[in-house]
């Protein structure tokens, strides 16, 4: 379902120019679980983004679903991203002013969704990650892990068949952070395609397949045990 | 040095009222190495913002350094703060349009510091962080885990006697965290007084003691193995 080949980023500014991927090649089929790894600064968010359509690559090619990304506008970007792809930002991107409610329901703005609908579906993924007691709080008003999983609640109320998550767990407890995982892999076993970014070896072993960024190129990757039992 | 007598904090907003801390005390004396731990949501950021100074407790007593903070006006707080304390903030609160070096000065700004003496001590600081050769950025340019480096580089420029890191890790793999961690220690073998909120118990583990808070309460204090070593 993602087709990345040979993909290039390059970030020119002022005074600055920073080759962040540098030939970077890889396939994952629908339904995988695929944890991104490797330290900080070597690429991660940066080829998330690129998968997520947030970004494009300086060259390369991207196909999604067969799409090849290339040709693609604003608009249709926009659209695949809406109907396919759940996006969870390493910092969080809540709007301030709304709700997180209205945070969590923005996703299904674009849906011809009934009030009702949004309404169900927007509390049952709040409570999935234990916030619904706080649909009426402003992100402001939240502690950083809370905020997190806000963003992930956000990420999954369009039941998306890809699913970016980048560092999920980096302001969680153990609790949350297992919980969350254990609602990415029930996601997963349903059929949702995830790719996760991850700091946690606990996590990053969740998956099926393991993928080592460093300094903007693959370096290794690596079938976990549950994909060789044939899971 | 840090003397919190039955601290209560509520947040009230419209909507909202939240009694983020219930009735905390502790004390924590000069060169400890204090690491406070519990579930996303119960409390911990609140506290460690009213120990830099950063927020006031609605009930209750606080006294740093044996001075009561009951009394002090907010020029007087902004001094104790830019004199002795550091602290890195859960969202890193970098200045983007200050460059990652302006940043990291910033603490000394205030101070009767020459410009060979401040570029001293920062370059110093961002190469104990891995980041000098990034200088010139603006945090936007910079990756999760390099603006968690350059925010903990800020807290650590004006050798601070109390040092306040809360999630100094969430977003760093562990070659950087570990690096991390062992300038804290170095810090705090130095004469520094930390207190560290962290998720992660492999480096709750490097504290000499751990507070444990549960729904606005201290629910525990463990001595860890170093502290009964005398060390
Ligand atoms: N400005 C605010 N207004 C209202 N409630 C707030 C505000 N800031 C924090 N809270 C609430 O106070 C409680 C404690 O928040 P705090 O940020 O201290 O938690 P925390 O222990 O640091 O959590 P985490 O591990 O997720 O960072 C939370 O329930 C939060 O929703
Ligand atoms: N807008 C930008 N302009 C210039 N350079 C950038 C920009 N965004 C990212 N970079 C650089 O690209 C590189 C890769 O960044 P990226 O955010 O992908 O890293 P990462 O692997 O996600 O790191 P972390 O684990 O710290 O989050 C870094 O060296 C970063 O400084
Ligand atoms: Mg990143
Ligand atoms: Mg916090």
């Amino acid at each position: 379902v993602v087709e990345i080949k040979n993909i290039h980023k390059h970030y020119d500014g002022q005074q600055i120019e920073t080759h962040a991927l540098q030939g970077v090649s890889l396939t994952i089929n629908q339904g995988e679980f695929v944890a991104i790894t490797g330290p900080s600064g070597c690429g991660k968010s940066t080829l998330l983004s690129i998968m997520g359509l947030m970004d494009t690559a300086s060259e390369g090619d991207y196909k999604i679903s067969n799409i090849d990304t290339h040709g693609l506008k604003v608009d249709q970007r926009t659209q695949i991203r809406n109907q396919h792809i759940g996006y969870v930002f390493q910092s969080f991107n809540l709007i301030d002013h709304l709700t997180v409610f209205d945070n969590v329901a923005l996703p299904l703005e674009h849906r011809k969704t009934s009030k009702e609908e949004i309404k169900k579906r927007v509390e049952k993924v709040l409570s999935q990650v234990d916030m619904l007691h706080r649909k009426s709080y402003r992100p402001n008003q939240l502690s950083g892990g809370q905020q997190q999983r806000i963003a992930i609640a956000r990420a999954l109320v369009g039941s998306p068949d890809l699913i970016l998550v980048d560092e999920p767990t980096g302001n969680l407890d153990s609790k949350n952070g297992d919980q969350v995982m254990a609602l990415l892999e029930k996601l997963n076993s349903d059929g949702a395609t995830i790719v996760m970014v991850t700091h946690d070896s606990r996590y990053s072993r969740c998956a099926s397949r393991q993928i080592q960024l460093l300094d903007g190129k693959i370096v290794a990757q690596i079938n976990s045990e549950k994909s060789l039992q044939g899971v």
